[in-house]
C-alpha cells in the first residue's frame, strides 16, 4: 500500500519540476534538494510508481513531468462542483490556480435564495435542486463541501448519489462516503493547532 | 520523535471529546470507533505523550480533555496577525471557528493601499508597514500568508524578524524560515491532486 504522504510528495516534486526546462537531465540528487526532502526519500516514494530513469544518469525532466502527471491524474481536466456560495466557497471558486493543474469548477450550488443567480468565477450560483441533472450532464466526478458542518453528511449524500467520486470536505465535521468515493477533509483550524502544539512544547505561549 | 500525523490525530481526539459529557469516562476503544482510527492508534498515539487514564478503567474525560487541550495549547487564545487581505484572507479572518478553538485573527495587513482602513472580521486592515510595531504590540506568535507566492518568502522573514514564532503558509511555493520558527504549508491544490491521484487509479476519470 503506498503511503499518502508519498502521494503529497509526488505533488511537491511536480511542483519542483514545473520550473525545470523539459530538455534537461535532473539527479534524484538534486530534485530532492531542491523539493526539501532527502534523497533516499525520494528515490524510495518513485519506486511505488515504477522504475524511472536510468540508474546513474539521473531522470529526464521530460519524461519524469510527464509520468508524474499521468500517475497524479493532472496530464487532464477535471469538472468540479463546489456546494456552498459562502466566504470561503467564493475565495475557492475565484481561485485561478486550480485551473492550472487541471481543476475547472464547472458549478455552484447553495440553497441561499438571494445567492442563486448570482455569477461567482465564471460560473452561475445554482440551486441545489439542480445538483443532480448538472453534475451527470457536466460529467462532475470532484466535488468540494464548503458549507455549514450541519449540511456537510447530507450533501456528501447528495453528490454521491449524483455521480460524484471524489470529495474536498472543508466543514469540521466528520462525515461518511461509500467505500468507492474517495474522501479528503481538510480542517484549517487542525493546521493552527499543528503551530500552537509546537510552541506550547517550547514554551513561547 | 513524535510522527506529525500522532498530533493530527490528537487534534482530532480533542474534537470528538468536545461532544462528551465531562462527567463520563470513556474507553480507548470506543474513542478510537468514534474518531475513526483503530483502538491501537488511539493507545500508541498517546504513550507519546505521557500516561493517560487507568488501565481496564478508560478514561475520565474532562482529565483527556484537559491534558489533550494543554499538549495541543489551545487552553490558551493566541494572538494571530494574517498577511494579505485578499479572497482567501477575508474568508479566513471572517471565520468565527478559529477563536472556538483560541485562535483570535487580531491584525490584518494589507499593501493594497485601497484596502487599508477597510474593515474585516472585527478588525482594521494595516499598512504592511506597521506590522513590526502591531506584531509586537499585540504579541503576536502566529501569522497566516495569504498573499499571492511573489511575496511569500520576503513576508516570512518580516514575520519572523516582528518575533512571529509559527506561520501557516498558503502561497503555494517554498519558503524558509529560521529554524525555531515552525513552518506547516497548505496546498488547497494538492489537495485537489489527492482526489485526482485516486480516481486515475480507479480509472475513472
Ligand atoms: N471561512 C473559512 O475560512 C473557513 C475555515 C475553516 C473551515 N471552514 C468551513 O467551511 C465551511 C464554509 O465556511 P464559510 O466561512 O464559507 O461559511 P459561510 O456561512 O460564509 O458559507 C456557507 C454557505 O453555505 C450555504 N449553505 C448552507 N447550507 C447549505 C445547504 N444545505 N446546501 C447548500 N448550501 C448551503 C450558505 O447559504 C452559505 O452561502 C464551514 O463548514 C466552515 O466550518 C471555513
Ligand atoms: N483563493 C483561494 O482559494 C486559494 C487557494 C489556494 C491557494 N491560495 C493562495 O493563497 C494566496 C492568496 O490567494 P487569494 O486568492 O486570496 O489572492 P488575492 O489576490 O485575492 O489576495 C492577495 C492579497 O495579498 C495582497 N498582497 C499582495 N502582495 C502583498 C505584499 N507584499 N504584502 C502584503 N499584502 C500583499 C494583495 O493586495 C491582496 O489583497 C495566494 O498565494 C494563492 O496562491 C488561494
Amino acid at each position: 500500500k503506498i503511503p499518502g504522504m508519498a502521494i503529497t510528495r509526488l505533488s511537491i516534486y511536480s511542483r519542483i519540476l514545473a520550473g525545470i526546462d523539459d530538455g534537461r537531465t535532473i539527479s534524484s540528487k538534486e530534485l530532492a534538494e531542491l523539493s526539501g526532502h532527502s534523497d533516499s526519500q525520494l528515490r524510495r516514494d518513485l519506486t511505488y510508481f515504477g522504475q524511472f530513469g536510468i540508474p546513474g544518469k539521473g531522470y529526464q525532466v521530460k519524461e519524469l513531468k510527464r509520468r508524474i502527471h499521468s500517475i497524479l491524474g493532472i496530464d487532464r481536466t477535471w469538472n468540479v462542483a463546489l456546494v456552498g456560495a459562502g466566504n470561503l466557497g467564493s475565495a475557492l471558486a475565484r481561485y485561478k490556480g486550480f485551473e492550472l493543474q487541471g481543476f475547472k469548477i464547472k458549478a455552484v450550488f447553495d440553497n441561499n435564495k438571494r445567492k442563486i443567480g448570482r455569477t461567482l468565477g465564471n460560473v452561475t450560483i445554482q440551486d441545489m435542486e439542480e445538483l443532480p441533472r448538472s453534475a451527470k450532464k457536466r460529467n462532475i466526478k470532484i466535488a468540494v463541501i464548503t458549507a455549514p458542518m450541519e449540511a456537510a453528511q447530507e450533501l456528501a449524500s447528495l453528490l454521491t448519489e449524483a455521480g460524484v467520486k471524489a470529495i474536498l470536505n472543508f466543514a469540521p465535521v466528520r462525515i461518511f462516503v461509500p467505500s468507492k468515493v474517495k474522501l479528503v477533509n481538510v480542517d484549517l483550524a487542525m493546521e493552527l493547532e499543528n503551530l500552537s502544539y509546537f510552541l506550547a512544547k517550547a514554551g513561547k505561549g
